[in-house]
């Protein structure tokens, strides 16, 4: 019988894959892993997010996202990695393990599950959700640009046909506001990583203004450690700073919002393309890519616990 | 299912302002209907462009007339789809 230490972890998934992966990691682990559904997408699809705790009440947490964009598949490969990587390392006490034992970890790893299955019958390339707004000429939108942190400003688009499309409104897509209503109510998340690919960055707020945020320094010596572990492994080269001076103008983004309702440690990561492959990394690189980017998260989960506020 | 075959992806590196310029024109072009994987983002970094097949030499044509030198990242999407689609099918498989 199937199990996970029998999944291959070095190939991408189907959806149904990984939403089985996750009831197997549940039922394997029932006193450290559960399932929890935080929302249906547009489609219908529920959005599940994985909670690793040893006990307590509403611990402080560290959240992670991956798959937001649908087509950069080697998110949600990296996001089945860490799940599988946090159990062993609880069981093993090692890495995480003494993190478990005063926080929680919250892992999403089908951000947008309608694009990702979309990507997997109909359009490699789609990015977005699946939404159908009226008077809308095309479908979807950006869910990096959807949250409620200079929306519909300059660094998105008002043209529900481009890549970028901000959305009629805040938080008007599922896969957001499940996920805005979700942080409100837990109330106790002290750090968010929502992850991307490509172009090997390490980026904190903000996105959507030059203004720097209170706490850059800290985020920006962070973002040096966690850099420094990834490429420790491998020598993968990264690029850290702010949203706005290391790429370009986004607004309506993940982490400028839950920056702004005080989740101080929030990153964003763009994982590796080793320069030549884009989002169509082989599958051969998904490990090797989840080591890496691991170490980094592990450096700003660490940094989170001993810096609790 | 939607195919790419004969679908590029240049990459361009701009090392000065024309350079960005002429790069962000394309944006423009929405007949192209190109994919911009790397959005422009300032000098020295790459923007990475997925050219259907029907504008490749359009999009060709307009770096070359303006001197922008360009790299061909992927030759053949659609070759790279097949892989990866070969590939899920063997763990499938194993499943």
């Amino acid at each position: 019988p199937l199990n996970t230490d029998t999944f291959n972890y070095e190939a991408y998934h189907t959806i149904d894959e990984i939403y089985n992966f996750m009831d197997l990691l549940v039922a394997e682990n029932p006193n450290l892993v559960s399932k929890l559904e935080i929302g249906r997408s547009t489609e219908n699809r529920p959005l599940y997010v994985l909670k690793f705790s040893t006990g307590g009440t509403n611990r402080p947490a560290v959240w992670i996202d991956t798959g937001i964009h649908s087509r950069e598949w080697v998110t949600q490969a990296s996001g089945v990695w860490f799940a599988k990587k946090i159990v062993e390392d609880h069981a093993n006490n090692e890495g995480v393990a003494s993190i478990l034992e005063t926080m929680d970890i919250l892992l999403e790893i089908v951000t947008n599950p309608d694009g990702f299955a979309y990507t997997q019958t109909t359009n490699r390339m789609w990015r977005k959700t699946r939404s159908r707004h009226s008077g809308n000429l095309c479908v979807g939108v950006d869910p990096n640009r959807n949250w409620d942190a200079g929306f519909g400003e300059a660094g998105a688009s008002s043209s529900s046909c481009s890549e970028t499309y901000h959305g009629p409104y805040a938080n008007s897509e599922p896969e957001v506001k499940s996920i805005v209503d979700f942080v409100k109510s837990h109330g106790n998340i002290k750090a968010f990583v929502s992850i991307h690919s490509y172009s090997q960055l390490l980026l904190y707020p903000y996105g959507y203004t030059y203004t720097a945020v209170p706490d850059q320094q800290e985020l920006h010596e962070v973002s040096a450690k966690a850099v420094a572990a990834l490429s420790s492994l491998y020598g993968t080269q990264y690029k850290y700073g702010s949203i706005i001076t290391t790429i370009y103008r986004a607004s309506g983004g993940t982490i400028d919002w839950t920056y702004n309702q005080g989740i101080k440690y929030s990153f964003t990561f763009e994982l590796r393309d080793t320069g030549r492959y884009g989002f169509l990394l082989p599958a051969k690189q998904i490990v090797p890519t989840a080591e890496e980017t691991w170490l980094a998260l592990k450096v700003i989960i660490e940094h989170t616990r001993d810096n609790l506020y | 299912t939607e195919t790419f075959v004969g679908h590029q992806v240049l990459r361009v590196i701009p090392q000065n302002d024309e350079e960005l310029q002429k790069v962000q024109e394309l944006q423009e072009l929405e007949h192209l209907q190109l994919d911009f994987w790397l959005a422009p983002r300032g000098l020295g970094l790459p923007v990475d462009i997925r050219v259907p097949f029907p504008s490749l030499q359009a999009v060709k044509a307009h770096l070359e007339a303006a001197g922008v030198s360009y790299s061909i990242m992927i030759e053949d999407v659609q070759a790279l789809l097949d892989e990866e689609q070969r590939e899920m099918l063997r763990s499938s498989r194993q499943l």
